[in-house]
């Protein structure tokens, strides 16, 4: 494992604990969408399907079932803790994001590296990934104001998705046969997306001033 | 089956 995907595991954690953090601290979800986190579940569950039949490492197996159990607590408290679902903008969380798991399955279902089971839900998973933050960022910006740990979060998970793409390209020049082109175009369009975000983050953090997103 | 180096990301 290179430094750039070590890096990018670790940033990823970083925003499953920023969240974490900020559900159980503060005892509220405003401004997280439970579209985006349930998306997130279905990604992890999809792609981990080779968790009981592949074994690659300790570091794997750990962080695949840490991703899929907070994935799903946090899905869980959004919908059923007594205190915590209160916060839920649920007005503003409208994204039809039963589309997008839908689209991502029909595509996966054209396109993928192999036609089995198992390689058809890889690449429904990494297309539902490269797009699952959109309600996420739909939401931020309908609502303007961002706070502090959800603007983190979100800043983690665009970090994490820049040291993927860093991890590929060393890979691609120090691996022999390294080819990889379905996550590579589908982590670059979700790279992509993030950039918006990136640029207005930067804005308040270079003015001191509180992120807001334009309408 | 080998694991392909895709498959051994997160």
């Amino acid at each position: 494992m290179n430094i750039f995907r070590f890096a990018g595991d670790m940033t990823h954690l970083i925003s499953i604990l920023v969240l974490l953090l900020k559900v159980y601290a503060t005892k509220s979800c405003s401004g997280i969408s439970l579209k985006t986190q349930e998306l997130y579940g279905i990604v992890f569950l999809a792609r981990y399907l080779d968790l009981f039949t592949d074994f690659i490492s300790v570091y794997n197996t750990v962080m695949k079932l840490v991703f899929i159990g907070s994935s799903l607590a946090i899905v869980w408290c959004m919908r059923f803790h007594r205190v915590v679902k209160r916060s839920y903008d649920r007005d503003v969380d409208t994204f039809r994001h039963y589309f997008l798991v839908g689209g991502c399955f029909l595509l996966a279902l054209f396109v993928h590296e192999k036609f089995s089971f198992r390689e058809v839900f890889w690449a429904f998973s990494i297309y539902l990934e490269a797009v699952a933050i959109l309600p996420q960022l739909i939401l931020l910006q309908r609502s303007g104001n961002v706070d502090n740990l959800t603007g983190q979060y979100v800043l983690f998970l665009g970090a994490y998705r820049g040291f993927y793409i860093l991890n590929w390209i060393y890979r691609y020049f120090t691996e022999d046969q390294f080819s990889r082109w379905i996550s590579c175009v589908s982590g670059l369009v979700q790279t992509a997306l993030y950039a918006d975000f990136f640029y207005y983050y930067f804005i308040s953090w270079k003015n001191n001033a509180k992120l807001k997103l334009p309408a | 089956g080998q694991t392909s180096p895709v498959k051994d990301e997160l």
